[in-house]
């Protein structure tokens, strides 16, 4: 562990917890996008397979377990929630996130470290992930302006993968054979995707006006 | 007995 990729981990934390709490305590999902959250909720569950068969540490299992908790926990507010679920704009969230899924999987097929199905499946929740955050910008753009919450829910789930990228360089001088292709590529795509968000997002701390 | 087979990362 070092402490980019504990950063990275904390910023991660932090974006989930900043949307769980817009979601549970002001009980709106205005400007989130559902199609992101279920993409997200995929992620994990196809990431996290291991947590029942290797065993990494405490800090490992237990963030495995926020993070799959709160991922399924925000798709089930915003679909069933009585309240919550009035404040999900239907018409506006409509990027066809299944047409991400089939891909990703036939990439992962094509392209990975090992050809086992754990590995053929996390190397598939890495290509989503990198992916999984256009519905919610694509959302952002119709939807213009959005709260601050929403904003600050964005910038550190863009922010955590950036750190990783750092946490990555480090390890990469630090330890031998620690090389990732695939890791490394996914994550700097997944960042770039940000690049346009991120330009608004310090215009607006510049401006001080909300994120056009 | 968990066995350390995979990532370490999250």
């Amino acid at each position: 562990m070092n402490i980019f990729r504990l950063a990275g981990d904390m910023t991660h934390l932090a974006s989930v917890l900043v949307l769980l709490l817009k979601i549970h305590t002001i009980k709106s999902c205005a400007g989130v996008s559902l199609r992101t959250q279920e993409l997200y909720a995929i992620v994990f569950a196809t990431r996290y397979l291991d947590i029942f068969t290797s065993f990494v540490s405490v800090y490992n299992t237990f963030m495995k377990l926020v993070f799959l908790g709160s991922s399924f926990s925000i798709v089930w507010y915003m679909r069933y929630h009585k309240a919550v679920h009035r404040t999900y704009d239907r018409e506006q969230d409509t990027f066809r996130h299944w047409f991400l899924v089939l891909p990703c999987l036939v990439l992962a097929l094509l392209i990975h470290e090992k050809f086992t199905f754990l590995e053929v499946l996390w190397t598939f929740s890495l290509y989503l992930e990198a992916v999984a955050i256009l519905p919610q910008l694509v959302l952002l753009q119709r939807t213009r302006n959005i709260d601050n919450l929403t904003g600050q829910y964005i910038f550190l789930l863009g922010g955590y993968r950036g750190l990783y990228i750092l946490n990555w360089i480090y390890r990469y001088f630090t330890e031998p054979h620690f090389v990732h292709w695939i890791t490394w590529i996914a994550g700097l795509v997944q960042t770039l995707l940000y690049a346009d968000f991120f330009y608004y997002y310090f215009l607006r701390f510049i401006g001080g006006r909300g994120v056009e | 007995i968990w066995v350390y087979e995979f990532k370490d990362e999250l």
